[in-house]
């Protein structure tokens, strides 16, 4: 008797994309690398992988992905670096994983799927959870690695339309990041 | 934000989220997405959800651990619970953003109040399947 339908669902984000905020060839971008994460998961699944692994494998991707606020291409803080958080749960066994703040981690997906399975904890934090990621041997990049031009233009704005606040004359057409207000 | 669900051949189910974080987020934010039960959650007795939103919302709502908690306990299905789950709970709160559900049954949602969200699904029989806007 078959059992569930093997399945994997992907999400990159929510936020105030109307339509014709992008042009055909960025939505067409979008879609392709969410279709690579979908595949590349789902072939997990079909080779009898397990969940874990399907997630993992699906979120590496996006993660690496310039289009999406995780991993590269992540937004930047008021300080202007790039701060990313993670974490992952086994519905088999109720274990889970997770870290933040770390700014050296290339795929912070995996370092929270090591705190899960290779430490007695679920979260770590910041210079905690970078070291655990270098006893762990994973792979570690310079901060630089993460920024994108986009993103730093909007943080830019962003930082110049707060001045422009503060000194009493708002700026109405400064442009503001989609993402301002989304995770 | 990024996040993935999957049902593997065994019927486990697993739940992760990836992210940047609040753009201009000041010093020591933490949002949902590291928050177990706020931005993720998985049980195979209910289902898995990755979220992506206003994370002081979903951490204030225990938005993922609530949308199983409603299939777990209530034995909804997963599209009752994530609907009740965001456009009622969290946008009663004035909180926005959204979920990906899926239930140990094979049954998937993506729900959100947001003007959009960017989503996908593949299951066994169907081809990839993507959108971006309501």
């Amino acid at each position: 008797m078959a059992g569930p339908p093997l399945t994997i669902l992907v999400h990159g984000g929510a936020g105030a994309m109307e339509k014709g905020r992008y042009t055909p060839e960025e939505e067409a971008a979008y879609k392709a690398k969410l279709t690579e994460a979908l595949e590349a998961g789902y072939a997990v699944l079909e080779r009898g992988g397990s969940a874990l692994d399907a997630v993992e494998t699906a979120i590496v991707i996006l993660e690496d992905s310039p289009l999406f606020n995780a991993g590269k291409g992540a937004v930047f803080t008021r300080d202007g670096r790039n701060e990313l958080d993670a974490s992952i749960m086994d519905g088999a066994t109720l274990n889970a994983g997770a870290v933040a703040g770390v700014t050296r981690v290339r795929n912070p997906i995996r370092l929270a799927r090591a705190v899960m399975e290779k430490s007695a904890h679920v979260m770590f934090a910041r210079e905690g959870a970078e070291k655990f990621a270098e006893e762990q041997g994973l792979e570690l990049v310079s901060p630089a690695y993460f920024r994108t031009e986009a993103r730093w233009k909007a943080y830019r704005d962003a930082l110049e339309k707060e001045k422009k606040g503060k000194e009493g004359k708002p700026d109405k057409g400064a442009a503001a990041d989609a993402d301002y207000k989304y995770g | 934000t990024v996040g993935a669900v999957a049902l593997d051949a065994e019927g486990n189910l697993a739940a992760g989220t990836s992210t940047g974080g609040m753009s201009m987020k000041r010093y020591g934010r933490v949002g949902d997405s590291p928050i177990i039960g706020a931005g993720t959650f998985a049980d195979n007795r209910s289902c898995a959800v990755s979220s992506t939103g206003h994370g002081e919302y979903f951490i204030r709502l225990a938005i993922a651990r609530d949308v199983c908690a409603q299939v777990e306990y209530a034995g909804k299905s997963v599209a009752e619970a994530a609907r009740d789950v965001i456009h009622g709970r969290l946008q009663g709160l004035g909180g926005d953003g959204g979920v990906i559900v899926l239930g140990k049954d094979g049954g998937y949602t993506m729900e959100f109040n947001s003007k959009g969200m960017f989503r996908g699904v593949k299951q066994a029989g169907g081809p990839a399947q993507t959108a971006i806007y309501d």
